[in-house]
């Protein structure tokens, strides 16, 4: 069976899709058999591979109009797989809200793929609604990326408490896999404040694998790849390589 | 009556707080009796002021547990009142789906303030969720922040389709008074790209004015001020003065 990482935050634009995306792309580099699901209505990890609104897509699983395995799609990398995502899913948000068992309707839909790859990464929309309750509630571990900013600072206390709520109340083996910092500029007086408040209040907690700012991270996607095939070279894949080494060393393989 | 101006961008980290609260103190610092609504439960508005999760707040206007007027606070400027958020309105979107009119509650909440201020400002969360559809169903125009990435870029076209939407069916008076440039670093490839894309499509619709990386507007939040009172002189603070301006020169006076 696999295990499936959810990538969340609600504060916006702190490198949620970046770290999906290319976290996925280093695993399938280790040839671990992985899969991509975009569960963001802004399909970002969908079109870092050219394959925004492509159908069939993530809404036609959770609608019912598809099996999860008909949405599936290849990428150029062989073990990877994408779970695209597009405008559609815009409404499941409001339709979800009077579903039966409305949290659990993507770890339903993911049931039949578990056994066909060891990891399965999720990115979520900006939000705490019930899209990323859904990928919390199906995850087995969650990944925090957290820009070195003041509000981002300031929402992560909020998160930690829901990732809890989610713990208590829908999935009692959700795990903490780490909180991730990201877009790290060292030479701000502000990064290098907030990265030694997060590592003196985390600890352990904090992946020991930075992300530093880098712009060939926000060049790939506008060429349709993750940055390890964009810019193998640079400080951008280097640093999420070290990412999945880092999380690959502590699963055992199954 | 006031002028209700909403700051829309379902793209998260684009800078829509950071255009709310420093543009409403760039109002408030021409004398212009100003109020900012903090819509998004995030309440980084509010946090900019030292007042995230103060009470009353938004939620409780919007529920019924108070009039809006009870909610609003003042602030260290003399022309700039608050309406506070809190983590409460994380519930109101889920609890609006089934209100009555449930795109108007903003409106109607307003409806006893405008006489008061010559501006409203209104901070949106980061998504098109019915708290996004309520601002821009109050608003008289709409300010869409635009950082010069390639996600951001993608975005932009369905964002425009949901204002006409909106205008359509919901506040036919709806205009946009501008797509706003910000973050913009211009020793980078990708923003320069972008920035000319962006200006070639939309043209006059992009203000004149344009928003710098400037690491003096991510410091003032954590000092509980707007760029204006932390560091006048700085190239943020001076630039949100310039959109100001071009606003309130296209605004006549009432
Ligand atoms: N380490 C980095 N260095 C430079 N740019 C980055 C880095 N990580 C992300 N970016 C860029 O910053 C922007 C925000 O990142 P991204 O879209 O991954 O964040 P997000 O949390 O997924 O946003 P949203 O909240 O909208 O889903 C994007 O334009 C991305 O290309
Ligand atoms: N021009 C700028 N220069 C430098 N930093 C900036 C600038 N504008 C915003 N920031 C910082 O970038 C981050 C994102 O900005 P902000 O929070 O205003 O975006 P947002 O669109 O409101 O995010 P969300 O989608 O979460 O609501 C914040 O940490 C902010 O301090
Ligand atoms: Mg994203
Ligand atoms: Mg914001």
């Amino acid at each position: 069976t696999s295990r499936v990482l959810a990538v969340v935050n609600q504060k916006g634009g702190v490198g949620k899709t970046t770290t999906a995306v290319n976290l996925a792309a280093s695993f399938a580099a280790s040839e671990r058999p992985t899969l991509l699901v975009d569960l963001d209505p802004q399909a970002n990890a969908s079109s870092a591979f050219a394959a925004s609104g492509a159908t069939p897509q993530i809404y036609d699983a959770l609608s019912g109009n598809c099996v999860m395995k008909d949405a599936v799609r290849a990428t150029e990398l062989r073990y990877l797989h994408l779970v695209p995502s597009g405008r559609d899913l815009y409404g499941a948000e409001i339709e979800l809200v009077s579903a039966m068992a409305r949290e659990r309707c993507v770890e339903r839909a993911l049931d039949d793929l578990r056994d066909a790859y060891e990891l399965i990464v999720i990115d979520c929309p900006p939000s705490l609604g019930l899209l990323t309750l859904n990928a919390l509630t199906a995850a087995d571990a969650v990944i925090l990326p957290m820009q070195c900013e003041y509000y981002a600072l300031e929402g992560l206390a909020g998160l930690l408490e829901t990732v809890e709520l989610v713990r208590a109340q829908l999935n009692p083996g959700l795990a903490l896999e780490g909180i991730l910092l990201t877009m790290v500029d060292l030479r701000s007086n502000l990064t290098r404040q907030v990265a030694q408040e997060v590592r003196d209040h985390f600890g352990e907690q904090v992946f020991e694998a930075v992300i530093p700012r880098n712009v060939r991270l926000s060049e790939a996607p506008s060429h349709g790849k993750p940055v390890l095939l964009y810019d193998a070279h640079s400080k951008g894949a280097v640093s999420y390589l070290q990412l999945a080494d880092e999380i690959l060393r502590r699963t055992p393989r199954p």
